[in-house]
């Protein structure tokens, strides 16, 4: 369950500062499926990327499971976030110099400090391959993938550890309407049949409408 | 007017060859509008480099007024493309270190071999980064902006040399619904008022059916 309390999240540039997030409270309960809207510029990247503890706010609190993220140290954190955070980045951020196989490994030779696969493991990557459509890309760089094959595999690489709670931060804005569909889908069966807490920050407000529960940003402040 | 005629496109990786575009025959008339849509990993985004004059293709002609590109050396085709073709791409490729005041005027720099606007040049930037609603963040660097600002910086600079063709490869990925509508009426109204030619690869169905003309990409192939 993710807490958060009084958040803020300010940037300054020399003189000029700028309130992104001003005093966001809610809760995200285990297995919920939410969706974030809100206008371009509103906070969304940067809410999400602060609740999947990949940056921190500027004042108020965040808590995993009534632990305050704040206690933590760095070792602590990083294994959270690997252990437990799936996190789809708006624009990916895959490795250039891996292909799609090594790219959605990676999480999963991380979590087991190994540097190659088990049997099974292997198994279970090229099952997500496939249920994304890109075994015929398997072997490809992100560089030689187009817009929406990147995506997938972003997608991908957030689910090979089975997180607890997956952060999407637009992950079908390159998606035509087949994908969009059957990563929704996925998404989807992933929150009924395994408990997966999913938190989606979209632009897709016919999506947004069919989540059970949607936090609407608008200037930083949550409606 | 763009003629294109028996257009393929191969990548080969050692041994395996992909054909990504298949004997594309088409022409696109001086001040259409035309929207190209297709699947995720259909053609669109390589087959705008290739029309963009920024990638070449592997077999057949691509004319630009009755010219055959293939007899341009390098410097004709960077002339070309810096004064008549305007690209917005579907990951922007801003420079990191510019502000966004400087993303959009460097096109306009180049053009001009000089590397300071003059008043009027400067106040027309100004009218760009006002007409996509980021005066506020006109000297924010790429990676101090959200997608969504991001994307529209590539657009203005794409509009910014007065092009007489623009190709946007998905321009509104990573849009709220208001900027998205923002976004076409600025194209729209350039197509109708300056009688610039577009050439927009869209997921947006519904706004490619609005399109005077739209070409399907299936699998490389030209519906
Ligand atoms: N490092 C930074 N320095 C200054 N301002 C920043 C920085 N990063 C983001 N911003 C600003 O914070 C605001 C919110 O950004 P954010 O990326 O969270 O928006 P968003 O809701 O995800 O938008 P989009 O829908 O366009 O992706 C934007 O207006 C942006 O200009
Ligand atoms: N350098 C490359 N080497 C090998 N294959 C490539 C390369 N670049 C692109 N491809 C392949 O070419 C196909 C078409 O790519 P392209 O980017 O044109 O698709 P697209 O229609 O723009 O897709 P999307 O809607 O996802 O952006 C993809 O299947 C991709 O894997
Ligand atoms: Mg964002
Ligand atoms: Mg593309």
């Amino acid at each position: 369950i993710v807490h958060v309390n009084g958040l803020y999240k300010k940037y300054s540039d020399g003189e000029k500062e700028l309130t992104v997030l001003k005093d966001i409270n809610l809760c995200i309960n285990k297995g919920e499926l939410v969706s974030i809207t809100g206008p371009s510029g509103s906070g969304k990247s940067t809410l999400l990327h602060i609740l999947g503890i990949l940056d921190s706010s500027t004042k108020g609190v965040l808590k995993y499971d009534g632990v305050d993220i704040s206690n933590m140290n760095e070792n602590e954190k990083s294994a959270l976030r690997n252990r437990k955070i799936g996190f789809i980045f708006q624009f990916f951020h895959l490795f250039s110099e891996l292909t799609v196989i090594e790219n959605i490994s990676l999480p999963l030779m991380i979590k087991n400090k190994r540097n190659r696969l088990l049997n099974k493991e292997h198994k279970a990557v090229e099952q997500l391959i496939q249920e994304i459509g890109l075994e015929k890309r398997s072997l490809h760089r992100p560089n030689q993938l187009s817009g929406g094959e990147q995506q997938r595999v972003a997608i991908a690489r957030a689910l090979v550890n089975q997180p607890e709670i997956i952060f999407a931060d637009e992950p079908t804005g390159n998606l035509d309407k087949e994908n969009r569909e059957s990563i929704y889908k996925l998404l989807l069966n992933l929150n009924k049949d395994k408990g997966i807490t999913i938190v989606i920050a979209t632009h897709d407000e016919a999506f947004a409408k069919t989540t059970p529960r949607m936090f609407k940003l608008v200037d930083g402040y949550v409606m």
